[in-house]
């Protein structure tokens, strides 16, 4: 760890601190929390207390803003810097500032709290089920009045349980109306508004008129963005228009072409060329409670760190279940000691072999229950185990037409005709015997109709019910060192791109060899998808990229068309 | 198939500009975050040169010290961060 020259610290521990705006992205209360989890974060390890103040000057004043916004660092539009935050001292010492431009979430996608309804404020929960069709965002369908709402449950249908999503139909924040929702049209400099404006602003914050003239009355209060709306370009918080025209082609879902670095936008009019109003895709945006964390960091005395694991390494990464590492402990404690009193961490229960014990998470270092070894009379696969009910497959694969889902021994498949419901789960032993019980990947030689499957370093070949294997994939020409192959797509004839980490391979099956002038940069030939993908196929001529419960779809043309569940798109849950 | 495609790039509106090449991101980079200029002992300041900037940013961020502009290095920069120099002068 790292302190500010110096060592620059608060001179008492009574620490106090101040929101003096909000992000439009989260509902105020999300806000709060995510900034108060931060800062216990702190509390919890030293003898530090934070306060809240609503009015005056606090040691902590926490900022939300745009581009140039008060201090001598500009921010710089979506991603890139997040945040910064000064070390503790008077003025702006101690202030931490967050880019508005960014995407502020929990972490992992939008979080929308909802007001009204009959779910006392409980979370969307997306995907909810409304009349039998699956909804990702908040919708307007089933409502006469336009007001966005979601599901609070998984099943809208058979829960009836829901609330209304943040929009300027329902509210407004800040501003001098408490609150109070827009009234469109309204009346601003003699202009009529049909919808939220930036105009007459210099800080990008859309805003609204909260009764029918803004000239008269001034009220008017800042719009929430919907969850569907643009992040940044130049219509932030408008929805996407689809279909829109892209330099005369048709688009019916966000796109990275004509953007050298992969980002999804769409347009916001019906036709980008004319109009030139685009944004952003909402994507799974960044953690405020991580980022707020590491700034109060900064806010109560520490530099960076160059533990890559410490929450004040520099970089974002998102964890789901955070706690600060020694690093971060060691620091802050060397400034203000550690938390007096008892030990703050609980005591962990201990588990014997005769009282129960809750299932673990899996994790990268709980093993996954194996199956049994099959007996000579198969048992029957439990039909309850439902692939709508796994997270994440082990490999997915086209096979005969079919899609096939790989998990632990067992597998599901989907027609690509019929009603297009899941059928399984079947043991992989039954089909393919030689095979273990996890592959990382599998594919079918169009030409052969042979199955090729790669298993950690080693891989088989299935010929109707001969096989051959298992081999090496270093016999392919594959680096020895190579852990696993993650990831086929077949190309052309008798050529397969093998994938593994960052690299790819080019794969001639009629040789067995790999091509000379491999490996490559996945990242440099297929821009816009997630360099940690876990899985990587073809499925009807599109590329089709995994990471955890999510896909990104490529096109031929290697654009980014379309990211969304493997659930729900690909095994139709 | 495996040679880029030739996309057609387009200026967007209201964009923050950041066609910047590797080279110039780099500078960009090691100067917003204090690796390019150094306070010496004696309270002078020394720009120092790229190679050693780019060792400096290397040794930071847990990346192979080559000195060069490779291309884990590139990708580093291009991470979401905090906008806190990691080398304070």
């Amino acid at each position: 760890y790292q302190t500010f020259q110096g060592d620059l610290k608060w001179d008492h521990n009574d620490v106090t601190y101040r929101i003096m705006n909000y992000s439009p992205d989260m509902e105020e209360s999300l806000i709060d929390d995510a900034f108060a989890r931060a800062f216990k974060v702190w509390s919890d390890v030293t003898p530090l207390t934070f306060t809240r103040l609503y009015d005056g000057t606090a040691d902590i004043m926490i900022s939300f803003g745009k581009q140039d916004h008060g201090d001598p660092y500009p921010f710089d539009g979506k991603d890139g810097l997040l945040a910064h935050a000064y070390p503790p001292g008077e003025g702006m010492q101690g202030d931490a500032h967050f880019d508005d431009d960014e995407y502020w979430t929990l972490g992992n996608g939008p979080a929308v709290k909802t007001r009204y309804g009959n779910a006392e404020g409980a979370m969307c929960h997306f995907p909810f089920l409304f009349e039998r069709r699956s909804y990702s965002t908040c919708i307007t369908e089933g409502r006469s009045d336009g007001l966005p709402w979601c599901g609070t449950t998984a099943d809208y249908d058979k829960d009836k349980k829901y609330g209304f999503c943040p929009s300027e139909l329902l509210f407004t924040f800040g501003g001098n109306s408490d609150g109070a929702q827009c009234v469109f049209p309204f009346t601003f400099l003699g202009k009529q508004y049909d919808s939220c404006t930036t105009e007459g602003r210099s800080d990008g914050y859309r805003w609204c008129a909260t009764t029918a003239n803004f000239d008269t009355d001034k009220k008017y209060g800042f719009c929430p963005n919907r969850d569907t709306a643009v992040i940044g370009g130049n219509s932030e918080g408008e929805p996407c228009q689809f279909p829109f025209i892209f330099l005369g082609k048709t688009y019916t879902s966000c796109t990275s072409e004509g953007r050298g670095d992969g980002k999804l936008w769409c347009a916001t009019t019906s036709n980008f060329d004319t109009d030139k109003k685009w944004g952003f895709c909402p994507d799974k945006g960044y953690s405020l409670f991580l980022v707020a964390a590491h700034e109060f960091g900064h806010a109560l005395g520490l530099d960076h760190s160059n533990i890559q694991d410490a929450l004040m390494f520099p970089m974002y990464k998102y964890v789901a279940d955070f706690s600060l590492n020694e690093d971060d402990i060691e620091g802050i404690q060397y400034l203000y000691g550690p938390k007096p009193g008892p030990d703050p961490k609980p005591p962990q229960p201990t588990t014997t072999t005769s009282s129960p014990v809750s299932t673990p998470k899996p994790t990268a270092q709980t093993p996954k229950p194996t199956a049994p070894i099959v007996p000579t009379t198969t048992p029957s696969v439990d039909p309850s185990m439902d692939a709508c009910k796994m997270d994440i497959f082990d490999t997915i694969t086209e096979i005969q037409g079919e899609l096939h889902f790989f998990k632990d021994g067992l597998y599901w498949k989907t027609s690509n005709g019929g009603d297009g419901k899941n059928k399984g789960p079947f043991r992989t032993s039954e089909r393919w015997p030689a095979l273990p019980n996890k592959i990382n990947t599998a594919f079918e030689d169009h030409l052969t109709k042979k199955i090729y499957f790669f298993a950690d370093t080693q891989f088989w070949v299935y010929n109707g019910q001969e096989v051959q294997g298992p081999r090496r994939i270093e016999k392919l020409g594959l680096p020895s060192t190579l852990q696993k192959v993650e990831g086929a797509l077949q190309r052309g004839k008798g050529k397969v791109i093998l994938f593994s980490g960052e690299n790819f391979w080019r794969l001639d099956v009629k040789t067995q060899q790999i091509d000379k002038g491999y490996p490559r940069f996945t990242d440099e030939t297929f821009g816009g998808v997630p360099g940690d993908s876990h899985d990587v196929f073809l499925y009807k001529g599109h590329f089709y990229f995994c990471r955890e419960k999510f896909y990104w779809r490529m096109t031929s043309r290697r654009q980014v068309d379309r990211v969304g569940y493997v659930k729900y798109d690909l095994l139709k849950c | 198939w495996c040679h880029p495609i030739k996309s057609v790039f387009v200026n967007f509106p209201g964009d923050v500009i950041k066609n910047m090449t590797d080279t110039e991101l780099a500078e960009t980079y090691l100067k917003r975050f204090g690796y390019m200029e150094v306070q010496e002992k004696s309270g002078l300041q020394s720009v120092v040169s790229t190679s050693k900037a780019l060792k400096r940013l290397q040794r930071q961020l847990g990346l192979e010290e080559t000195g060069a502009l490779d291309k884990a290095t590139v990708s580093a920069m291009k991470q979401p961060r905090c906008g806190v120099p990691d080398i304070r002068n």
